[in-house]
């Protein structure tokens, strides 16, 4: 893997979101997935809807939570993701009310990742930005730097919260990945979260995933 | 009013049961201390003392005080290891016109012997505590940084007891962060975020996914490594 990677700088990334008072950190981390392997496949970076995912994803439990396995499953069967604009963001559950001819994207298929951090900075860098799934110790605090909390306080077997790898690197010889989280840009460095890569921290190797789009 | 002369006098630095000063503050810290816990898992208070300053139209009570858990069986659910039983708690409570107010709590387990000042044994015990001697103006300064907060955040809130509710939390928070802060072992820095008013479980409840932690959803397929050609 390259010794840096953001795929901020190359267009790949739309702005931080704010999931509000809700727990869709999952649909937000599934749609920053896709969002990314549809630029880097078919050219087109498109803001795309979380709502969909609460309103239509069966499996999930829309503001209680869900993965993001069957979050890529529910694309699959529904047909695709409308944009953010179509189907804009609510923060609580309604009707389903997604239409076949408004999706804008769709997606062929879902992969798990490996737990190799260094396998994973490789997919990232070649493929696009990866859902990750950690535990969120010390993030209700956290302003700003590189997180690195001991192992015991951030368990890789709590995994609490969906969010999005968008890169990595090193700040004055300490590796990163650098997080895109749904808790708007007022909160940690404007909306992203820094975490030590490479000790595999609060379980970011854990459940890393992606869409596929031929 | 000043301070009433028997805790002047009342040899705030003693041990022992609290004085009938002290009792009301002492009794309203335990209340929070079990603030939702079920009967027969409240902890009792033990040995107490403390000291009282003046603060605005109230007074300010700086309290230690022993708490004894009650024996509990199941690790899964303890609050301490089974074989610790007893807590060394500091409070602080403000009192205005009658209405108490918890600035600050900081409990951590003991040995069952309580010791005095002089041998310094129990500051050992919580070094956050011997680390931050509780300057005078504390609670002043406290309060300047939640309005701070209240004016970046536009935040506000119904009434005065959710107010002052929310200032006890946050208070408590900004130990919890100071605790994180110690702990972390890479450059972050913790402090004062949107979320510094909410309880570790409204954070939880309303901001995370604890689903994921229940399964792991639809099972994927490996993806290829990415130099499989």
């Amino acid at each position: 893997a390259p010794p840096t990677w953001d795929w901020r700088s190359k267009g790949a990334v739309t702005n931080v979101k704010n999931q509000g008072m809700c727990g869709s950190c999952w649909a937000f981390s599934v749609t920053g997935n896709v969002e990314g392997q549809w630029y880097l496949n078919r050219g087109t970076l498109l803001s795309l809807s979380e709502q969909e995912l609460l309103d239509c994803d069966k499996m999930d439990k829309a503001c209680m939570g869900g993965f993001p396995s069957n979050a890529y499953s529910a694309i699959k069967n529904l047909g695709g993701l409308e944009t953010e604009d179509d189907y804009s963001y609510r923060g609580y559950m309604q009707a389903c009310n997604f239409s076949a001819e408004k999706a804008k994207v769709y997606i062929n298929d879902s992969v798990e990742l490996s737990q190799n951090e260094e396998k994973l900075a490789a997919w990232l860098a070649k493929k696009g930005p990866v859902s990750v799934a950690i535990n969120a110790f010390g993030m209700q605090f956290y302003r700003h730097g590189i997180s690195r909390p001991l192992r015991p306080l951030c368990s890789p077997w709590l995994i609490d919260h969906a969010v999005l790898l968008v890169g990595y690197g090193n700040r004055s010889d300490i590796p990163f990945w650098a997080i895109k989280n749904s808790w708007g840009t007022d909160w940690g460095e404007e909306g992203y979260y820094y975490l030590h890569r490479g000790s595999g921290a609060c379980g970011v190797n854990t459940m890393a995933s992606s869409a596929l789009v031929d | 009013a000043p301070a009433p002369a028997e805790l002047r006098g009342a040899g705030a630095q003693a041990w022992g049961p609290p004085s009938p000063a002290l009792l009301g503050p002492a009794r309203f810290a335990l209340e929070m201390y079990n603030r939702g816990r079920a009967a027969g898992t409240r902890a009792v208070l033990g040995a107490v003392r403390g000291r009282v300053r003046r603060a605005g139209r109230g007074s300010l009570y700086s309290l230690e005080a022993t708490l004894e858990e009650p024996p509990c069986n199941d690790p899964m659910v303890c609050q301490l290891p089974v074989s610790k039983k007893t807590l060394l708690c500091s409070f602080e409570i403000l009192d205005e016109l009658g209405k108490h107010m918890l600035l600050r709590r900081d409990c951590g387990p003991v040995d069952t012997k309580v010791t005095d000042d002089r041998n310094e044994t129990w500051t050992s015990v919580l070094p956050l505590l011997s680390k931050d001697p509780l300057p005078q103006d504390f609670s002043v300064k406290m309060a300047s940084v939640f309005k701070n907060f209240l004016i970046t955040y536009n935040r506000t809130y119904a009434t005065k007891e959710e107010a002052q509710w929310r200032l006890s939390v946050f208070v408590s928070n900004m130990m919890r962060a100071q605790k994180i802060q110690a702990l972390d072992q890479g450059t972050a820095r913790y402090g004062v975020t949107k979320f510094s008013d909410l309880t570790e479980e409204e954070f939880r409840t309303i901001y995370l996914n604890p689903y994921l932690r229940e399964d792991s959803g639809k099972k994927m397929r490996l993806a290829k490594p990415v130099n499989d050609p």
